[in-house]
């Protein structure tokens, strides 16, 4: 059972805290805001209000004993340095923390914060790359070259069997598995939830509308594919 | 090719637009602020000082004849308002706007926006995920109970093999591949970049320090598997 510490609940770090604590984890989420604490306190595990920077009080949340703690404090440096040294002095080592500049990013890990994150610019990167790909609903790099990618099929390809696409011989690609639109094709038998993916499809299966194929290659030709299909 | 126009040119903006521009769209990048024009002008296919508001300075930028725009300006409903309304009416249909609130969302909508996005929700549920699952690197959701997981592997699978480890008869997970440690692997000729990642790997293969399992399977499944071998 993981245990987390996370302070300061604006919008990122409420959301960070209901998110573990629903996939299970121990949460004990803190911010000075009395009514943060109050919003949340039934989706976490213990809500607390208290300053990050008050090292007595983190000890006696059981602080000191968290696998991880994540400061989502706002663009407060001053506040996010003494709460990371404070920390490290309660013994964290994984101490994880929102920054906003690379100069900062340096001061905080100078200070003890063992990994630094960039809310804004890792969504803008991620975005950007989603709506640059072509119907590319979502993306996973595997490597600087190859990504995982869920790519909405064109109404040009509806019908098409999979042995005419050939993805794998013609475009060096792997077609790792189709999801299915919801309540969606006539053909087959898995409608319920669980069989909305297909693993490895044979070369005999058509296209329909609403399919996604979940692809696997290297980026280069996975823009080629998608370019060349759309 | 795609023609995007980014309005808010704060640290989520410029991000998007250089992604674009990096990924081959064309990018034009707007910033009612003379100094985040300038330290963008090279990573983007045009940037202009003008106020999102100005529907006579968009057109003569070419706001009209693009695929879709995305309104980045920070906490200010009313500027997202009004601009989300004037491209609306240069015939702009793809408007992207990033909100902060339900009811934000619920106004830009009736106002004509297709897409509202939450920078700060969005990254607190994801990286909840990620911090919970047990040494997981990065997911994608397939479905609703399906993923996809890049998971590190644990000190005590090193030189198992795939046949004992046996995650699909086992475990009701699908192997999908295995990304290598950077320059790791004594057993395998495939040190090149492009050879860090083995597709369908064999039963024979034995697990070495530093691999990264690419897993799919219900989240159930593969919640219990990471749980179990950490
Ligand atoms: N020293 C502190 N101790 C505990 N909580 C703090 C401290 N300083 C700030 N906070 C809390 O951190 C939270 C996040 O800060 P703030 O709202 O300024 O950031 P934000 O950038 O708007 O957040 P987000 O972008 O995640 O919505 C606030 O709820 C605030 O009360
Ligand atoms: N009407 C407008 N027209 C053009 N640009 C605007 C307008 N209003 C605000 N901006 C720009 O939008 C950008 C983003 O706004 P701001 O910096 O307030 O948001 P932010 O929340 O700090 O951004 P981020 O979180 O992405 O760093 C600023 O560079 C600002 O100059």
């Amino acid at each position: 059972m993981k245990r987390f510490l996370v302070i300061g609940l604006g919008r990122f770090g409420m959301s960070l805290a209901e998110t573990l604590y629903a996939e299970g984890a121990e949460v004990i989420a803190v911010d000075e805001r009395a009514d943060k604490v109050e919003e949340i306190k039934e989706r976490v595990s213990h809500a607390v209000q208290l300053d990050g920077m008050d090292g007595e009080a983190l000890k006696s949340v059981g602080a000191n004993d968290v696998d991880a703690a994540i400061i989502a404090i706002g663009e407060n440096l001053e506040a996010s340095v003494v709460t990371t040294v404070i920390l490290r002095e309660l013994g964290l080592s994984e101490i994880i923390v929102r920054a906003y500049t690379e100069r900062e990013k340096r001061i905080l890990h100078l200070v003890g914060a063992s990994r630094v994150i960039f809310i804004e610019q890792e969504m803008g990167r991620r975005l950007g790359k989603t709506y640059s790909g072509n119907a590319i609903l979502d993306y996973i790099e595997l490597t600087p070259t190859h990504s995982i990618v869920q790519w909405e099929v064109p109404k040009n390809l509806i019908d098409v069997s999979l042995g005419e696409l050939n993805v794998t011989e013609k475009w060096g690609l792997n077609l790792f598995a189709i999801k299915k639109a919801d309540g969606a094709s006539k053909n087959f038998a898995w409608r319920k939830e669980q069989d909305r993916l297909i693993f490895n499809p044979d070369d005999a299966y058509c296209i329909e509308e609403g399919d996604v194929l979940i692809l696997v290659g290297k980026n280069k030709e996975l823009t080629r594919f998608t370019d060349q299909k759309k």
